[in-house]
């Protein structure tokens, strides 16, 4: 009896490590998904252009982007080698790192809120790996919960 | 050297998870509507 | 009896779960490499960029700054406090030890 309840300690301790897993994984699933969209996007755009858009009209990825209002007055000191910035602000500000903008303009193809239309799951499947492609269509409902592998006993 | 979790949040360049960042706008967030 | 079928029951189970979690950590792998190869690929090193409008488009016009910077780099958020003059002070701190950061005022107008 006392193993049984070691065990299902053991359980429990086991499936929040899944749980926690399955979220990271289903973040490197956006991530891959918006990635793969941008690149895409921006290649056929260049090529329906016949050229690349203007370098500074673009910020190429990693990035982070800090959003305040626009009223919001920025005091920003810098160091002569540009190794240290320091910024002060008057009001409140968000930071958001590059795969939430991707998300926000839908490069993620609505799987993030698990609103993706038909079309987009198609096109969201169609760039993760072929194992993967059921994490995708449960992303596509809500989110993974029941992806398991049989059990062979 | 002296920084605590206390005093602020940290976030590293291609080593923190997004959850980071939410952290410090939550923590932002908090200190507003206090 | 019921004691020990419980417990084969539970054993079985782990054994499941053991199975499950190594799955997802070489799925794990495999994705965070399949990251990698598309932003490294060659053909491709030109293509990972955002167009500054489509960014501002997602911030209802508030003032945005872009920050680039090498791997590493330490991003600091004090907890906001009172200012001496009854303001709240926000600050953010950007320390690098391998190279410049850049930081870009991205304004639509």
């Amino acid at each position: 009896a006392q193993e049984c309840q070691n065990l299902e300690v053991e359980k429990q301790r086991r499936l929040e490590r899944i749980k926690q897993k399955q979220s990271q994984l289903q973040e490197l699933i956006l991530q891959q998904i918006a990635f793969k969209n941008l690149v895409q996007r921006n290649r056929q755009a260049e090529q329906q252009a016949n050229r690349p858009p203007p370098s500074n009209s673009v910020i190429h990825l990693p990035f982070i982007i800090v959003n305040t209002s626009k009223k919001t007055v920025i005091d920003c000191s810098i160091s002569n080698d540009k190794f240290e910035y320091l910024f002060n602000f008057d009001n409140t500000f968000e930071i958001h790192d590059d795969i939430e903008v991707l998300k926000r303009m839908g490069m993620a193809c609505g799987l993030e809120s698990g609103s993706c239309s038909a079309e987009d799951l198609k096109i969201a499947r169609s760039l993760v790996p072929k194992a993967l492609e059921p994490y995708v269509t449960e992303m596509a409902q809500g989110s993974i919960s029941s992806v398991y592998v049989t059990s062979s006993s | 050297a002296c920084l605590t979790p206390r005093t602020a949040l940290l976030y590293k360049f291609n080593g923190s998870p997004s959850k980071s960042l939410k952290d410090i706008n939550n923590m932002i967030k908090q200190g507003e509507h206090r | 009896k019921e004691v020990v079928d419980r417990l084969r029951y539970l054993e079985a189970e782990i054994e499941d779960l053991e199975l499950k979690e190594k799955e997802l950590d070489q799925q794990k792998l495999w994705l965070q490499q399949s990251i990698k190869n598309v932003m490294d690929d060659s053909t491709n090193h030109q293509y990972p960029f955002q167009e500054m409008v489509y960014i501002c488009n997602c911030f209802n016009g508030d003032t945005l700054l872009a920050i680039q910077a090498p791997c590493g780099t330490q991003l600091e958020v004090p907890i906001p406090e009172m200012g001496q003059n009854g303001q709240k002070k926000y600050q953010i701190n950007l320390k690098s030890s391998s190279g410049p950061i850049h930081v870009l005022l991205i304004n639509k107008e």
